[in-house]
This record gives structure tokens, C-alpha cells and sequence, in this order.
């Protein structure tokens, strides 16, 4: 990705990108849409030999041979057993039955994680810079279980289960499907039994956004990453007839239009015409006009190929409310933007005004130093359905407008109208921020070999921030009056790789742990079984809590709990700071809720040395309060360290 | 009859794998026996289970869980669910890309 990796903090020779820690060995694994291997993203010139814990291979198959692997790309692997049991044989017109890739997600996703540095990198001249994947210098393997109708529960097994047996140090997942609870939940399973045997596993939020309880990928043992903005934009203006301007974007590399005359869609054909939908556009009402089209029920370049298709020459795609002031950027067929909700009403007011109504587009091209982070409307949001007791997703990061790695024989908008070939391609999604975690992960797996999967998550977790560039807090893209993030949408916050490789304190999770946790979630003895393969007869005179899980964040229900309106949680840190140090806690008590510590101070004395702590949340009156949620932190500070908890409670 | 069977993924308790099948260091063949001894039934069941096509056996799982994924019918699943060292049936989804 370019521009990413700046805005993630990460320098060249610095830090986690100094030349000792590339050095080091990291597999990053890609579960996705397979991979293209002769993109220079994938290249191995200069790169050591492939470390001898590797038992991976790279099968053949459709376009796919063992020749396509090299130094740097060091597994490729297809599963569709499952998929072609529902799906039938896969169309080899439309993909490949092999590990190649036909869609563009996988390429991206494994270039974002763990492509090579590229220079001159660009789409059409926007984004412009030198790309690189979080860990550039990680191997790559990749599974490819993701086909043209979806991707198979059991292949998706089958893949993470081949992955860590070939030797995978992390795992990145940009996919999912609706919550359910862990026990018959494959992502979760698999991922429980990956992270036993050392692996990280990093997934994407989905893009459920911004309805609540949307998020997807919940257990605790998975990092579930949001989405949201970097402070690149793409920006276009648009400017009304009556001169009112709106600010858009676009990644249509174009002259400004003329000011042309304007056409509702849902006045330009049949029914369902204001989507811009397949056929539904008459061309005696659209020819040589700008078109205004609704988002959803089909895709965004879709709509642009349509009001081309049927003669107009340019589209202005406005958000519903849902959409908010999101502003997708994407690869237009013709002179095209995206608008906010609010710009949206007033273009539609406008319209209604005059019958002479008028619009032109300008393109401004790739513009820094925005507000951001911004969270992504579309980005998943909490309270889990499954699992309230832990705050998901647990973090954000870049996953708007990333440009990474594409096939050339995959057109950058998928349609097949669209006759382009390009080497980098700029999309989003949390799709796009899994692999961004999944590769900072490989780095500080590279500075940390000893640590466990949920001491590197909770390093990420507890280093986040909250506030943007402009030191305000977080805002999300889906509030119209620029309202703040909340917990519930970017978790502990936005990452910060360099704070996260020296995080001072962590709160690490034993397996024993999560067996706890099972226990505590009234689970069966068959079911922790399915989950973790082993028996386990839950104590019955221990009064286990989820809450109690070593978490680095803290959900409080008071709902189960109304009588005493008071939860108690425990917590252990473990030092990986200093030798010597002490630590003070500062709180920031949501509203309506008292937060009371013991101890309120930490002294620790070696590395490796554990306190715990525990933390009383009294509620100070639940009624009037169902349903609505409030938010503070719980942070533990010495010197340079700052271990941040976010504290979401629901009533 | 075939529309009648669908893929599951079928979880199992490694610890309940017969000694035999222990020693030879993999679980394969203890998922083909589970597999076989769930389409012997009786004569009649037999009739139907070659109606509806034996079950497939599309993938074993033994590095982070335990179990297979097959093509079963109705029955075949509830016959699976009586085996020792069953834990559950999970019917295949597809899941998307984010």
C-alpha cells in the first residue's frame, strides 16, 4: 500500500522497519481469493532462503504450477471441495481452479499484509508512492478458499487447518459471515486451535455498518479489526447551478465536466431507476445529462456503467441516510463522485427547484492532511451478539481507498465492460484493514518471538488512540454532525505499530484462560470440547465471570446485574517494560458509572512479573437507562508507558 | 434423493479414537470407519443409503480441530450423532468476502 505505512507511523530504517527486524522471519498466511504471483508484489530478488520450519507447497492447477512460487511467495494451495459441493464445478471461464486469482481481494490483501516494497506505485497517477505491505519482507503463503459465489465453511477449515501445519505464523482472514456462537462458529474453532499452537489470527470486522451489533468475528482469541480513513482523500467538487458547491470523491482521472444538465434517476426510467440498475435507464431522458443515483442494490462502479450505457455522461452517486457522509472513492467508467447524505438532500432540493437544474464535477486528484483517523460508516459495529462481555471490534485501522497489489487481467472495477489493466488498484473495505493488522502483527512477532497471540493483541489494544490528527476525538463517517467514534465502532482505537512494539505492560491470556471463559459462559462440556479439543469439567462452586477474562478492555453489562447495579472484574498485567517501575492508574469514569480500583498503583519489580488488580464499575441508576451505552478508559501510566483499557458499559 | 444431503462439517472427540486407529498416527482412518459403520444398518436402510449415494468424505481435520467434513443425508447424520466420540454436526455455509 502506499501512503499507509506513513500514516501508521512506520519510517524506513526506523523502528520495526529497521533492517533487523525485516530480517526476521515472519510467514504471513492469506486465506482470500487466491493471488496473482507474477506481480512484482510477489517478486523474490534478494531474498534468503526459505526457512527450513516451512512444510508448506504450492500446488498445481488452472494456470497455477510450482514454478510460480518462489522465495517470497512461498505456499499456494486451492480448497473447493466444499464450494463445489454446494456450487458445483467452478466455471474455469470466469475463475481459476488453482491458486490464482481472478478477483483482485486476495492479491490486495496479501500485498497489504506482505508485499515488497514497490516504487512509482499509482493508480492512474493517484496514490502515488512507493507501496509496501505492513511486514514487506514477510513470506507470503497463501490459501485460496474464496470463489465466485462465496467461500465454504468447511474448505475455509480445511485451509487454516493445512495453514498451520505448514508452519504459518499468522493468520489474515477478510471474510466472515453473520455471528454465531463459538461452538459452531468455523472461524472460531479453527482459529481457538490456531492460536494454541502460537499462530495470530487477525480478521475483519465486516462491513455491517453502521447498524448495531453488526460486528462479525467475535471471540476473543481473534483480533477483529474496523475500518477506517487515513487522511489521503480523493476529492472532487462539485458545483451546482446556483453555485453551491459539495465536496465528493472519485478516483476518476478526467477533465472537470461542463456544467450539464441534471436528471434525477428515479425520474429517468422504470422502477427501481433511482439505483441506476441494470437496464432500468431510459436514454431519451439520460443522454448527454449528469446523473443522480442512489447507493445500494447493486455496486457503485455498476451504477456508473449503466448512466454510461444509456448515454449520460456524468454521475453523481449520493449516500442514503445510512451511507452518512461516507465518501467512497471508486474507479468510475465515466465522470463520476460519490456525495454525502446531506449533499444528497440538497442536490435533490435543488432539483426540485428548477426545471433548468445544472452540475458539473471537478477532480482534485490525490490531497493529504485530512481529519483522521475518520471511522467508516460501513465498518461493523458492536455490542457483539455473541460475545458481550468483550468490546468488538477490538481495533481500527486503514481500510478506506488502500491502494495495493491487483491482477492485470482483472479490471480495477470487476466489470466486464471495463477494458482497463492495471497493476495497483485502490478499494475498500475491513477487508483492507485486516491485512494491515495482520502484517503489523508479523513485525512484532519478529521483535517479540516469544510472545503469544494475545500478548501481541493486547500490546495493539492497549497502545491504540482515540483522538485524530487534530486532536479531537475519532469521528465516524456515518454521523452527519461529525459526532465522535465510540468503542463500539473502533474498539480500543486506531493502531499504532511503534508504541505497540514497546507497550510496557500487557494483558496476556493462557489457554486455561479461555477455558475459564468457556465455563463462565455456561457452555457445555461437548461444546468447550468442539471448541478446544479438550475435556474439561467446568468448577461448579467457582463463580467464574466472562467479564474476568484478562482482556484488555473492559464491556460491563449492567443489564443481568441490575440488582446490585455493581460488576467487580479482575486483571493481570505482565510487565515487559522496564526492570523497575511503578505504575498509577488514571480513569476516566463513564457517565453514570463510578469505576473504583485496588490497588491503585502497580509496582513492579522485574520483567515478566505479574499484579493483578481489580476494578468495581457501580452503576449510579439503571432506570431510564436501557438500552443506551456510555464510554471511558482505564489507563495504567509510567514514564513513556501508557496502557490504555476503553471501558464500555450497557444498560 | 441426492438433493436430500448436504455437506457438514462433523466434530469429534480425538480423546474417544480407538487405540488401533491411535497407534497408526493419524485420524483418516477412524473418520472412514465412523463413516462406514454409519451405513450399516439395517437391510432397508442399506436400500435407501445406495438411493441417496454414500457419504462423501471431502476433507479429515487434525491440526486445530478434530473431525471431517462430509456429504451426509438426514439420516446418515443422525445415525453419525450416535457414534462414541460425536460431538456435532455443523450443515456447511457459505461465508463472503469483507
Amino acid at each position: 500500500t502506499t501512503h499507509s505505512p506513513q500514516f501508521l507511523g512506520l519510517q524506513s530504517g526506523k523502528g520495526l522497519w529497521n533492517a533487523q527486524n525485516l530480517a526476521s522471519d515472519v510467514i504471513v498466511g492469506i486465506l482470500d481469493t487466491g493471488i496473482w504471483p507474477e506481480h512484482v508484489s510477489f517478486q523474490d530478488s534478494g531474498v534468503s532462503a526459505v526457512p527450513l520450519k516451512w512444510k508448506g507447497k504450492c500446488e498445481s492447477g488452472t494456470k497455477f504450477s510450482p514454478s510460480n512460487c518462489n522465495k517470497k511467495l512461498i505456499g499456494a494451495r486451492a480448497f473447493f471441495k466444499g464450494y463445489e459441493s454446494v456450487a458445483g464445478r467452478i466455471n474455469e471461464t470466469v475463475d481459476y481452479r488453482s491458486p490464482r486469482d481472478s478477483q483482485g481481494h486476495g492479491t490486495h490483501t496479501a500485498a497489504t499484509a506482505a508485499g515488497n516494497l514497490v516504487d512509482k506505485a499509482s493508480f492512474y497517477g493517484l496514490a502515488n508512492g512507493s507501496a509496501a505491505g505492513m511486514k514487506y519482507t514477510a513470506r507470503i503463503a497463501v490459501y485460496k478458499v474464496c470463489w465466485t459465489s462465496g467461500c465454504a465453511s468447511s474448505d475455509l477449515l480445511a485451509a487454516i487447518d493445512q495453514a498451520v501445519a505448514d508452519g504459518v505464523d499468522v493468520l489474515s482472514l477478510s471474510l466472515g459471515g453473520f455471528a454465531k456462537p463459538f461452538y459452531s462458529d468455523s472461524i472460531a474453532i479453527a482459529s481457538f486451535g490456531a492460536i494454541q499452537k502460537g499462530v495470530f489470527v487477525s480478521c475483519s470486522a465486516g462491513n455491517g455498518g453502521p447498524s448495531i451489533s453488526s460486528v462479525d468475528n467475535n471471540a476473543p482469541w481473534i483480533m477483529t479489526v474496523a475500518a477506517s480513513y487515513t487522511d489521503r482523500r480523493f476529492p472532487t467538487t462539485v458545483k451546482l447551478g446556483k453555485g453551491q458547491t459539495f465536496e465528493g470523491a472519485s478516483l476518476y482521472t478526467g477533465k472537470a465536466t461542463a456544467q450539464l444538465p441534471l436528471v434525477y434517476a428515479g425520474t429517468a426510467g422504470d422502477e427501481g431507476a433511482e439505483y441506476c440498475t441494470s437496464g432500468s435507464l431510459k436514454k431519451k431522458l439520460v443522454k448527454g445529462k449528469m446523473v443522480v443515483c442512489k447507493r445500494g442494490m447493486n455496486g457503485r462502479a455498476q451504477k456508473g456503467e449503466e448512466v454510461k450505457l444509456a448515454g449520460g455522461t456524468g454521475l453523481l452517486l449520493i449516500n442514503t441516510e445510512t451511507g452518512g457522509e461516507e465518501l467512497f472513492a471508486d474507479a468510475h467508467v465515466l465522470p463520476a463522485t460519490s456525495l454525502g447524505a446531506s449533499a444528497g438532500i440538497a442536490v435533490k432540493e435543488y432539483m426540485n427547484s428548477t426545471k433548468r437544474a445544472t452540475a458539473s464535477i471537478a477532480f482534485k486528484g490525490t490531497v493529504y492532511g485530512n481529519p483522521a483517523p475518520l471511522l467508516a460508516a460501513f465498518s461493523s459495529r458492536g455490542p457483539s451478539s455473541v460475545g458481550p462481555d468483550v468490546i468488538k471490534p477490538d481495533v481500527t485501522a486503514p481500510g478506506v481507498n488502500i491502494l495495493a497489489a491487483w491482477p492485470p487481467m482483472t479490471s480495477p472495477t470487476l466489470l466486464k465492460s471495463d477494458k482497463r489493466s492495471v497493476l495497483f488498484n485502490v478499494i475498500s473495505g475491513t477487508s483492507m484493514s485486516c491485512p494491515h493488522v495482520s502484517g503489523l502483527a508479523a513485525l512484532l512477532k519478529s521483535v517479540h518471538k516469544t510472545w503469544s497471540p494475545a500478548a501481541i493483541k493486547s500490546a495493539l489494544m492497549t497502545t491504540a488512540y482515540a483522538t485524530d490528527n487534530r486532536g479531537s476525538p475519532i469521528a465516524d463517517a456515518a454521523s452527519s454532525n461529525s459526532a465522535s467514534a465510540t468503542p463500539f465502532g473502533f474498539g480500543s482505537g486506531h493502531v499504532d505499530p511503534e508504541r505497540a512494539s514497546d507497550p510496557g505492560l500487557i494483558y496476556d491470556i493462557t489457554i486455561e484462560d479461555y477455558l475459564n471463559y468457556f465455563c463462565s459462559l455456561n457452555y457445555t462440556s461437548s461444546q468447550i470440547a468442539q471448541v478446544s479439543r479438550r475435556n474439561v469439567t467446568c468448577p461448579d462452586n467457582k463463580a467464574l465471570q466472562p467479564g474476568d477474562l484478562n482482556y484488555p478492555s473492559f464491556a460491563v453489562n449492567f443489564e443481568g446485574n441490575a440488582r446490585n447495579n455493581r460488576v467487580k472484574y479482575k486483571r493481570t498485567l505482565t510487565n515487559v517494560g522496564t526492570t523497575s517501575s511503578t505504575y498509577a492508574v488514571k480513569v476516566e469514569e463513564p457517565n453514570g458509572v463510578s469505576v473504583i480500583l485496588e490497588p491503585k498503583s502497580l509496582s513492579f519489580e522485574k520483567l515478566g512479573q505479574k499484579l493483578s488488580y481489580n476494578v468495581t464499575f457501580v452503576s449510579s441508576g439503571g432506570k431510564g437507562r436501557e438500552g443506551s451505552s456510555s464510554f471511558g478508559s482505564l489507563v495504567w501510566l509510567s514514564g513513556k508507558y501508557s496502557v490504555r483499557s476503553p471501558i464500555a458499559v450497557t444498560w | 434423493a441426492s438433493t436430500d444431503k448436504q455437506t457438514y462439517i462433523i466434530h469429534m472427540d480425538k480423546n474417544k479414537m480407538p487405540a488401533l486407529y491411535d497407534s497408526l498416527g493419524n485420524s483418516r482412518q477412524w473418520y472412514e470407519s465412523v463413516i462406514d459403520s454409519i451405513t450399516q444398518f439395517s437391510s432397508q436402510e442399506q436400500e435407501e443409503e445406495q438411493e441417496t449415494g454414500f457419504p462423501q468424505l471431502l476433507y479429515t481435520y487434525e491440526t486445530v480441530t478434530s473431525g471431517f467434513a462430509a456429504k451426509l443425508s438426514t439420516k446418515q447424520v443422525e445415525a453419525l450423532s450416535r457414534v462414541d466420540g460425536f460431538l456435532s454436526a455443523i450443515p456447511d455455509g457459505m461465508l463472503t468476502l469483507h
